[in-house]
């Protein structure tokens, strides 16, 4: 996936029981962000795999100070991308992880 | 811990802890 200069991961392993995941992001490579945010904090936060989209968890994140406007698309990017290498990774798994 | 701070928007909470050393030297 193109390089948003954010990273995406797991912040507990997942167990494929239900359809919520913890997540953790942050800035891995500064230049390649546009507004103002802070270098060396992670964020971590639950996404619901059914309820929830990367654009309204992205928001949340530039409504909280975390992150510019101008980043929002790539926030919302790094974290569909990290979503549907999930998704696939469970869909390889036998059911139940 | 005092490093981790905890903030709820719209009703979704997100924790801030400073990135592991780990990770930022990998990056």
């Amino acid at each position: 996936a193109e390089d948003t200069g954010l990273r995406v991961e797991l912040a507990e392993e997942d167990g494929c029981s239900n359809s919520s995941l913890a997540l953790r992001l942050w800035v891995e490579d500064p230049k390649k962000l546009k507004g103002k945010h802070k270098d060396n904090e992670a964020i971590e936060f639950s996404f619901n795999l059914e309820a929830d989209t990367p654009e309204e968890v992205a928001y949340e994140m530039v409504k909280s100070g975390f992150f510019h406007e101008s980043d929002s698309k790539a926030v919302a990017k790094s974290i569909r991308d990290r979503v549907t290498l999930i998704k696939k990774i469970r869909e390889k798994k036998p059911a139940g992880c | 811990s005092s490093l981790t701070q905890v903030v709820h928007s719209a009703g979704r909470r997100f924790i801030v802890s400073p990135v592991p050393e780990s990770r930022l030297r990998e990056s």
